[in-house]
């Protein structure tokens, strides 16, 4: 969910 | 993963590592501010809610519960160990750490990316994580003598994130093309709450002398 490639960060 | 993103978290780790040598070698935290690696401690747990929820990959999870696991371990180290919470600075650490915690947290719930209470902690681990440095920028200003080992660490600690940087605008370019204003401007905001220190750890460095900052 959210902006795209955020959730993939640390 | 990119580059730039891989050295990001493996600065960070390894400034973590540092840290944590400097503590377990030396038996002695100070120059170190607790109230700096409290703010850790909620950055992680609040950042990473999703950890048992949602599986983005085996590094994603390792490094989370590193992560996690660490910053604990160095605030029970500066707390509850017998002989490193003797050498804490508490007399220099006073910056009021708890009054960053509600601005962020109305930040967050006046800018979450979502309004759902995971993507709210989020953003506000964002916002936390930008000014969780301040009270050791501080409390490095009043000690007489860094070691180096403090110094590594607050050095690679910005350095991890102006890769963040790098790597935000990579992704813009050849992924996303999207622009992630929290991450972003957090992330600059962070950065920039180093450059004085960078300037003098390196000033430091390239003259080899003790690195002092102006109080």
């Amino acid at each position: 969910p959210g902006d795209g490639g955020s959730k993939d960060e640390l | 993963m990119n580059i730039f993103r891989l050295a990001g978290d493996m600065t960070h780790l390894l400034s973590i590592v540092v840290l944590l040598l400097k503590i377990r070698t030396t038996k002695s935290c100070a120059g170190i501010s607790l109230k700096t690696q409290e703010l850790y401690v909620i950055v992680f747990i609040t950042r990473y809610l999703d950890l048992f929820t949602r599986y983005v990959s085996f590094y994603n999870t390792a490094m989370k519960l590193v992560f996690i696991g660490t910053s604990v371990a160095i605030v029970w180290y500066m707390r509850l160990h017998k002989v490193v919470k003797q050498t804490y600075s508490r007399d220099e650490d006073t910056f009021k750490h708890y009054l960053l915690i509600p601005p962020c947290f109305i930040l967050a719930l006046l800018i979450p990316l979502e309004f759902t209470v995971t993507e709210i902690l989020w953003s506000f681990s964002i916002y936390l994580e930008a000014v969780a440095i301040l009270p050791q920028l501080l409390l490095l200003q009043r000690s007489s003598n860094i070691d180096n080992l403090t110094g590594s660490y607050v050095f690679l600690l910005g350095a991890y994130r102006a890769l963040y940087i790098v790597n935000w605008v990579y992704r813009f370019f050849t992924e996303t093309h999207k622009i992630r204003w929290i991450p972003w401007i957090s992330g600059l905001v962070q950065t920039a709450l180093y450059a004085d220190f960078f300037y003098y750890y390196i000033k430091s460095w390239k003259n080899h002398e003790k690195l002092r900052l102006p109080a």
